[in-house]
């Protein structure tokens, strides 16, 4: 579908994408935690996009079979939701991830 | 008004009150601490409620400054969110709060 082709385009042209609801604590966290590193995540705010919020929702769960908030992409790959990012920084992943992408 | 007189109601005839959405992990951490605390709290999911919600959320803001989810009372007393009790937990406070508030 093309929403799904917007989507695959958007990863893979920039470095680290956060799917995120503005009201949303968890999402609030990732994308703190990946501005302190350094990072310029492009942020895509799913309740800002009227009725195509959802549909963007829905297509992320059919590409990565996650169905929340916030979605996490880093260099293309599919990192997870909030507890998967923190999980990566802890084990000292996450910087490395994020560098590779070039996204620092 | 009646929603206000309901609210004050419900947390003072209940020693734990979490008023809370069933999507939100805020909700959900809050939920699951006090649960493995080994208390019963009276849960209201403010997004179950049709219209109420929003009202109940209104209500809240006026009688607490908080405007958000989870919003904790223990005791008749407002705690305030997921970080908050958190931190009440970390400090060793919570569980004597709990403990007080089942006594009465
Ligand atoms: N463990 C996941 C939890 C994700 C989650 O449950 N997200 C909630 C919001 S906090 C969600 O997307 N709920 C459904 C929705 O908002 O559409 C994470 O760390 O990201
Ligand atoms: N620091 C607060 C954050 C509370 C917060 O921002 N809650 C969000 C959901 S995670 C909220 O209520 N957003 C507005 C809404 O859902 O109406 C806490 O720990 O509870
Ligand atoms: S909506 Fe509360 S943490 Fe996501």
């Amino acid at each position: 579908s093309r929403l799904e082709e917007t989507v695959k385009t958007t990863i893979t042209e920039n470095p680290v994408v956060v799917y995120s609801k503005t009201w949303c604590s968890y999402s609030s966290e990732v994308k703190t935690l990946l501005k302190k590193l350094g990072c310029e995540p492009l942020v895509i705010e799913l309740d800002q996009l009227g009725p195509q919020g959802p549909q963007l929702q829905k297509v992320l769960e059919r590409l990565t079979g996650q169905h929340t908030v916030p979605n996490v992409f880093i260099g293309g790959e599919h990192i997870g939701g909030c507890t998967d990012t923190v999980k990566l920084h802890r084990r000292g992943e996450l910087e490395s991830l994020l560098s590779e992408a070039s996204a620092k």
